[in-house]
């Protein structure tokens, strides 16, 4: 199955 | 003192419609440059980025750098109460807790005013790295909102795969699959109505529907959208707004367990 990646694991907080 | 006159107060009713479902509250950055917006969702799967210039106003003063806290649905609720072809000023002090938003007629005959309460928010700024996208795609807005609007009837999940050929929306649920397929265009009229693919490295990857229907709301914004992909990397939707300047949309991919 697929599962939804959060954006924080690709962007880092400034 | 900030302030920013917008002939057509109709653009920022749609920026605020393409928005208010993916951000319940958002912090507009106001400089000198421009007003800027960055924000994730709730759930952080999504971030809407939005640029817009101070040369696409009419009039755009800001003399000190100024981050107001908006809560999106108060604003909304102040722009249903105007028309679309009225011209628009916003207004704060600086270091103000609160903004003010002006409506005139074009004949002037009806002038009304709105002050809106500003929130402090906590700002989560995300750097977003430069990227070479292998994949960037050229659409007509309204055919990406129509697959989308579509394929979500099937299945909660988009495949998008990308190729020299062509770009492939798939989908799969209880009912069945469906699948849509888009040839680079030979020959059109206006760029805007036509596909066009620029690939170093053909991509496949797969996105919640929801997300991409809320970003199709958008729509009104540009006749045209452009897809940014590369492997295992979000996803960029981006709806360049005329003269005015820009929304991106980022989508984190969804991933094998």
């Amino acid at each position: 199955g697929m599962k939804q990646s959060s954006l924080t694991s690709f962007f880092k907080t400034k | 003192m900030f302030e920013a006159r917008l002939l057509k107060s109709g653009q920022l009713k749609k920026i605020l419609e393409a928005i208010k479902e993916l951000l319940k509250e958002a912090t507009f950055d106001c400089s000198d440059s421009g007003i800027q917006l960055q924000a994730m969702d709730d759930a952080h799967v999504s971030l809407v980025s939005m640029c817009l210039k101070s040369t696409g106003f009419d009039k755009f003063r800001c003399d000190r750098n100024l981050s107001m806290g908006i809560n999106l649905e108060s604003m909304v609720k102040i722009m249903k109460c105007c028309s679309n072809d009225d011209i628009m000023t916003i207004k704060a002090q600086d270091n103000a807790d609160t903004l003010t938003i002006m409506f005139e007629t074009k004949n002037q005959e009806k002038m009304s005013d709105y002050e809106m309460k500003l929130m402090n928010l906590d700002q989560e700024h995300l750097g977003i790295p430069e990227t070479n996208y292998s994949c960037i795609i050229k659409m007509p807005s309204s055919e990406f909102a129509r697959i989308c609007r579509d394929l979500s009837q099937f299945g909660d999940s988009l495949v998008i795969a990308c190729t020299k050929e062509g770009v492939k929306f798939s989908t799969s649920g209880d009912i069945g699959s469906a699948n849509v397929k888009l040839s680079q265009t030979s020959t059109f009229d206006k760029e805007e109505e036509g596909v066009t693919i620029e690939m170093t490295q053909a991509v496949c990857l797969t996105f919640a529907c929801r997300y991409l229907n809320l970003f199709c709301k958008a729509t009104p914004l540009s006749t045209q959208v452009i897809l940014s992909m590369s492997g295992d990397v979000p996803l960029v939707v981006e709806y360049q707004i005329e003269e005015l300047g820009c929304i991106r949309y980022y989508l984190a991919p969804k991933i094998e367990e």
